[in-house]
């Protein structure tokens, strides 16, 4: 038996050191800790690697500090789409969704296309109906929404509006 | 973006990703996280990888894959190609960071931005968690 090991992430990017205050470093921590022991408990149990991955994304997508799931970025028409993986290491099974909005753990949409078909990648409305047919649990908009998130559409679209360039590479983050 | 890795106690690897993508996309920008082999990948025999960034450059890198290539073919440590592919990444513009992890159960979390949110327990059985 090996010692099993886990890692996660939570995003990468400019995190504007300048403006990352104590509570906010704390906060985030706290959100990674939990996902982290969420995952951690499963192959503490002797759970497999696929179990634990999808607990531990799981807890990120709960968590509205991080761009999945419920805290979720918008698009420009003000929507949200989301996308999601997974891939077993023992068979190279895998399972992909893209630009799915409902279900409250995309990782569990993407994971029943690995587990439950015959097929890799679902997308767009499809998805969405492939996810409400087997009953994962669906949202409302509501549920998606964050102040935050919209807040930095509002002020990207305006920076646009001023002349910004679209894909300034420094102003990326998702 | 998020992701995790893990390996097993019995040696099995796993990967998984999730996004909303970027803030102001364009609608139906698909980015590398359901990428298989871009944003995600695990295969027990070399690693399983989450990437996380700017994801069409992870894409046409095939990032994940191109670890799972230089472990298989080029003899690579975990380590030397992950760092190898993200210090690579950047040539082409490519900013992010990915953690990966192997049946030996090694981790590593590169990146080649300012940050990347990250935690990871390794063979010791700790916690640890990481911004900067």
């Amino acid at each position: 038996l090996v010692k099993p090991v886990i890692a996660i992430h939570g995003g990468a990017g400019t995190m504007r050191s300048k403006d990352m205050t104590e509570e906010k470093e704390k906060a985030y921590r706290h959100g990674l800790t939990l996902a982290l022991e969420a995952g951690r408990a499963v192959l503490k149990a002797n759970g497999s690697a696929v179990d634990a991955v999808t607990a531990s994304v799981m807890a990120l997508e709960d968590d509205p500090l991080f761009n999945a799931g419920r805290g979720a970025v918008y698009t420009t028409n003000r929507t949200q789409e989301m996308d999601a993986a997974i891939m077993d290491g023992r068979d190279r099974n895998a399972g992909a969704v893209a630009g799915i909005f409902g279900p409250r753990h995309p990782v569990l949409a993407a994971r029943a296309v690995m587990e439950k078909t015959e097929h890799v990648f679902l997308a767009g409305e499809g998805a969405n109906e492939f996810c409400r047919e087997i009953g994962l649990e669906i949202k409302p908009a509501e549920w998606f929404y964050t102040e935050r998130r919209m807040k930095a559409l509002e002020q990207e679209m305006e920076r646009r509006r001023n002349g910004g360039e679209e894909n300034d590479p420094s102003r990326r983050h998702g | 973006t998020v992701g995790a890795v893990a390996c097993d106690v019995f040696g099995h690897v796993a990967a998984a990703t999730s996004t909303g993508g970027m803030t102001a996309k364009f609608p139906g920008r698909v980015g590398d996280s359901p990428v298989i082999g871009a944003g995600t990948w695990a295969d027990d025999k070399t690693c399983a990888v989450s990437a996380t960034g700017h994801g069409e450059y992870f894409i046409r890198y095939a990032a994940a894959h191109e670890i799972d290539a230089r472990i298989r073919w080029g003899k690579e440590t975990l380590e030397e190609a992950a760092q190898s592919v993200i210090k690579d990444l950047v040539k082409i513009g490519g900013e992010g960071g990915l953690i990966a992890v192997n049946a030996k159960g090694e981790v590593c979390l590169p990146f080649n931005s300012e940050g990347m949110y990250r935690a990871w327990m390794g063979q010791d059985g700790e916690i640890h968690t990481g911004i900067y």
